[in-house]
């Protein structure tokens, strides 16, 4: 099972 | 003030009815390069980033950046006041309450003015990282959106194999299951059709079509999509537009 990540998880909140 | 006029409104029509159901307030970000925005989904999963090019606007003057906060259905509604051919000029104050979007007809005999209030919006900024991707995929953008509403059918889930072979979009659910595979192909009367596929390294990766469905609203931009992607990270799938583009990013579903 996958599951769906989080664009935070590769870039970085600025 | 910002003073920007673009030959064709049907241009900004089509971007906003690209975006607007991935996210509704916005800030147009005005600079030298032209009109700018990046905003992430609610859920964090999927970002939007356009960019119209000062280039693309004819006069584009500006004499000190600003951020015009946007409801985008509330832009929607007063674009559909436009014809697709009309003359659009966007207006605003250094700080502005107010967007004033002009239309006029190419026959230069009707001049339609409405003004738009404008929000505050405090918007979170990603760093995107420059990213060398293992492999990109150029296809026909409507090719890529048959594709993505065929399989939605069966699952909410695709996995996208690139691969020298080509490129396999495959999904599984509860009725079956199924794929497509798209050989490397030049067409060379017709390169928009073609499929171009640059690869260093093979990936495989698994995304929610919803979304994927979602940013094929973009079609209407570009008749070619590209694909980019590296194992674990997210998808690129950017719409190239004459003088801008439209880039959306997904986060991929990742196993345990």
């Amino acid at each position: 099972v996958k599951s769906q990540t989080t664009l935070g998880r590769f870039f970085n909140l600025s | 003030m910002l003073e920007a006029r673009l030959e064709q409104a049907g241009v900004l029509k089509k971007v906003v009815d690209a975006i607007r159901d991935l996210v509704q307030d916005i800030n147009f970000d005005c600079n030298d390069s032209g009109i700018a925005l990046q905003a992430m989904d609610n859920s964090h999963v999927a970002l939007v980033s356009m960019l119209l090019k000062s280039e693309g606007f004819s006069p584009y003057r500006l004499d000190r950046n600003i951020a015009l906060g946007i409801n985008l259905t509330s832009l929607t509604k007063v674009l559909r006041c436009a014809q697709n051919e009309d003359i659009l000029t966007l207006k605003a104050e250094d700080t502005p309450d107010t967007l004033s979007l002009i239309f006029e007809n190419a026959e230069n005999d009707r001049i339609s003015e409405y003004e738009l209030k404008l929000m505050d919006i405090d918007q979170e900024h990603l760093g995107i990282p420059e990213t060398e991707y293992a492999a990109a995929i150029s296809m026909p953008s409507a090719e890529f959106q048959r594709i993505c509403r065929d399989l939605i059918q069966l699952s909410d889930s695709v996995t996208i194999e690139a691969s020298k072979e080509g490129v396999k979009f495959s999904c599984s659910g509860d009725i079956g299951s199924g794929s497509v595979t798209l050989r490397q192909q030049n067409n060379v009367d017709k390169p928009d059709l073609s499929t171009k596929i640059e690869l260093t390294e093979p990936v495989t990766l698994t995304f929610s079509l919803k979304y994927l469905v979602n940013f094929c609203k973009a079609s209407a931009l570009s008749s070619v999509v590209t694909l980019s992607l590296s194992n674990e990270v997210p998808l690129l799938v950017e719409y190239a537009m004459g003088s801008g583009f439209v880039r959306f990013y997904l986060a991929p579903k990742i196993g345990e």
